[in-house]
């Protein structure tokens, strides 16, 4: 088809797609191409929302999750809440790649990826260190608990369980969810 | 997040998601994209989708793999993304989210879902057909 190879992927992240085409220009396969496409973007740090330094959770940890799938022969790998390295989706590659599985997580995905060479380190940045500061000052808003105890749309934890309730404030609350903050 | 699906000239597809979550999630939560069909699905007989946005969501809908069977039922890729919108959007009418698809033959669309702040969703496209790489924009539904 005239319209083919083709490149395509979500957000203006031009640099990824570039990438994406010149591996794939270059010779190489579809997985290196989504593999050095989606791995230019955790270089970059596409606007924030990808790569290290950037969306730090409760505790001002940053933490990554990617995956990769072969459409010819629906192997995958992924990764989840991996911490302290920075190549997600280089990870999740080597999870197809070396492993039987499908997804590893947390701290043991981690110890899997320093196992097969990955670099271990702290992917914190004074721009990830900034947000959480951030975000403690204003009283830990926007909050993803509810039904706890403190009010957690006024207050920071620790939190304990309170009974459960559906309230119009929590629709409110993902209002005011800053969309740049994405999956 | 990027989500992202390429296919070669022979027609393989590979999808893949790279992600850092949403800002100030509960220590230790996982989002839609590392899940297969939801975050991405690839299936080189039929094409592939990749999906962005409010994770915690759109994973329960599985919307990257339903997009994919919609192409596979030999639906266009733009409707195909936008009747995976709709589903999610039959329980959560204003769910912040997107999708892009692409068929086996390269034809693509997109869909978003509209909410407060988010009226148009921006995703870029490489191929033959055009000389560099692309910025395309849809309007939300």
């Amino acid at each position: 088809s005239a319209l083919l190879p083709l490149v395509i992927n979500t957000w203006s992240f031009n640099t990824a797609t570039q990438r994406a085409w010149s591996t794939l220009q270059s010779g190489g396969s579809v997985l290196d191409a989504v593999e050095k496409g989606c791995a230019q973007c955790e270089v970059d740090q596409c606007d924030g929302s990808v790569g290290y330094g950037g969306s730090p959770d409760e505790h001002g940890e940053t933490s990554l999750d990617a995956m990769i799938m072969n459409g010819n022969t629906m192997e995958v790998g992924a990764v989840a809440d991996l911490r302290r390295i920075k190549s997600a989706i280089s990870v999740a590659r080597a999870v197809m790649e070396h492993t039987r599985h499908t997804l590893l997580v947390g701290e043991s995905a981690s110890m899997f990826s320093q196992n097969m060479g990955f670099l271990s380190e702290d992917l914190t940045t004074n721009n990830s260190l900034s947000i959480h500061a951030k975000w403690l000052a204003n009283n830990c808003q926007p909050n993803f608990r509810k039904s706890v105890f403190p009010d957690p749309e006024t207050s920071c934890g620790p939190y304990k369980p309170t009974e459960r309730r559906q309230s119009k404030k929590l629709k409110n609350l993902k209002q005011r969810i800053n969309y740049r903050s994405h999956d | 997040t990027i989500g992202m699906i390429v296919i070669d000239k022979n027609g393989n597809v590979a999808a893949g998601t790279s992600t850092n979550g949403a800002n100030h999630k509960i220590h230790g939560r996982v989002g839609d994209s590392p899940i297969v069909g939801a975050g991405a699905y690839a299936d080189s007989t039929a094409g592939g989708a990749a999906a962005t946005g409010d994770g915690d969501i759109m994973m329960r809908f599985l919307p990257s793999y339903q997009a994919v069977e919609y192409m596979r039922m030999g639906l266009d890729p733009t409707i195909s993304c936008q009747k995976a919108v709709t589903r999610i959007q039959v329980y959560y009418p204003k769910f912040f989210g997107a999708l892009v698809c692409v068929n086996r033959t390269g034809s693509y669309g997109a869909a978003c879902s509209k909410t407060p702040g988010f009226n148009q969703f921006h995703f870029m496209v490489q191929s033959p057909a055009l000389n560099e790489a692309s910025e395309h924009m849809v309007d939300c539904i």
